[in-house]
């Protein structure tokens, strides 16, 4: 309990420094492979046009997804966990002095795929958006309910792959209001296209109520 | 480190109940919904004619799966975690007590849906089983190294998704064989069945290996 209680503090300056650079900051949060840097690499793609983006990238180890981010052009500092299995704020903090994100950004952190201990973790972000794909079965929601409950945004991802799995998606959706009745839900595909624009919609509404 | 000293202690106390019961137990570890409880449902179903069986299933929440693995007929323990991440040696100790397996039953262990935490903890297992299923991505072994390179074998799911996916088959591979290059590897489908016999096949060859 002492370790989230320093982590609580360390959010607060986390936070205070979001402010003071007027950062939006996003906090993405799966099991490994939902999707998350799939996600990303169209998202920071579309939204790059129009409004600054960075990315903290958070792994136990390699930095595969930090070096496919890169590909889009957006700044980008790979954090390596160990044996750690979420992101702390003192990671992301050291994170920001490398990273020295412009005012006015988003900030995408993507956290280490694991369903449970990220939940814990507050990172000082605005918002925390978690990717649930279609492939897991409808349960996660509430078989995992700690990570569900505390989402601002479900991200019901690779629904391009319905046609071929028995995924009920009213249990889907009933689950998710089970554990969290006040997240938004938004069906998406990073193949398709589908939902990509009301995400990208979503992430400017974000950026207008914190910046 | 005082947690997994201890952990370490009780891991040998269930080990020394494992053999004086005569049981084989497998330790069955993945990300969330990577197809442990489908497996399940297929192995029991296949072996219990032949071999007495029993479950402990792990999760955070729910019984879930306890249900869907008790209507194979196999006797099955829930235990659940809370907001804890993995199953501990003392959580299983506890478990057999419920369970009381029958001497020279083969003793699966279902535990979290998490690829990193239960890496750690030692249950006092036979076998260590790692599912990966093949709507992640190739690169998880690489990037969740700590929980492959202790697996004693690698499970491949969901091949049966295979020609709706880009998914290299090779680079999976050679993503395993990088981080457990003493593992064997199998490739599963509890949908079109490829794959199960070979999985039975190397239970039972557990089984007189080890009862
Ligand atoms: N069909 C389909 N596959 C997808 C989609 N999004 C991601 N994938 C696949 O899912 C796998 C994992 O995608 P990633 O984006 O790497 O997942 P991740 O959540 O970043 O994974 P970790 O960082 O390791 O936790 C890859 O094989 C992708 O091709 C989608 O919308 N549709
Ligand atoms: N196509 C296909 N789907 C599968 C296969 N095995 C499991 N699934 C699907 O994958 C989803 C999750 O399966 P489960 O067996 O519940 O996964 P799990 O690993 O036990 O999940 P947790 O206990 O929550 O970690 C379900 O929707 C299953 O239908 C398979 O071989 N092929
Ligand atoms: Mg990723
Ligand atoms: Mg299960």
């Amino acid at each position: 309990q002492r370790v989230l209680a320093k982590n609580e503090r360390l959010a607060e300056r986390n936070r205070a420094f979001f402010l003071g650079r007027k950062l939006s900051v996003v906090n993405l949060m799966s099991s490994p492979g939902s999707g998350k840097t799939c996600l990303l690499e169209r998202t920071l793609t579309e939204l790059r046009p129009h409004v600054d983006v960075a990315v903290l990238e958070g792994d136990q180890e390699t930095s595969n997804d930090a070096a496919r981010l890169r590909q889009t052009g957006a700044p980008v500092v790979q954090i390596n966990t160990g044996t750690g299995c979420h992101l702390e704020a003192d990671m992301v903090w050291r994170g920001l002095s490398q990273l020295d994100p412009p005012a006015g950004s988003t900030l995408f952190i993507e956290n280490v795929g694991n369903l449970v201990c990220p939940a814990l973790f507050d990172l000082g972000e605005h918002a925390r958006v978690v990717l649930f794909s279609v492939t897991e079965g409808e349960d996660k929601p509430v078989k995992y309910p700690h990570m569900f409950r505390r989402a601002d945004l479900v991200l019901l991802t690779k629904t391009d792959l319905l046609p071929y799995l028995e995924f009920d998606l009213d249990r889907a959706h009933s689950s998710i209001t089970e554990v969290a009745p006040d997240a938004e839900v938004l069906q998406l595909s990073t193949k398709s296209g589908e939902g990509v624009d009301a995400w990208v919609q979503w992430l400017k509404r974000l950026s207008r109520e914190t910046v």
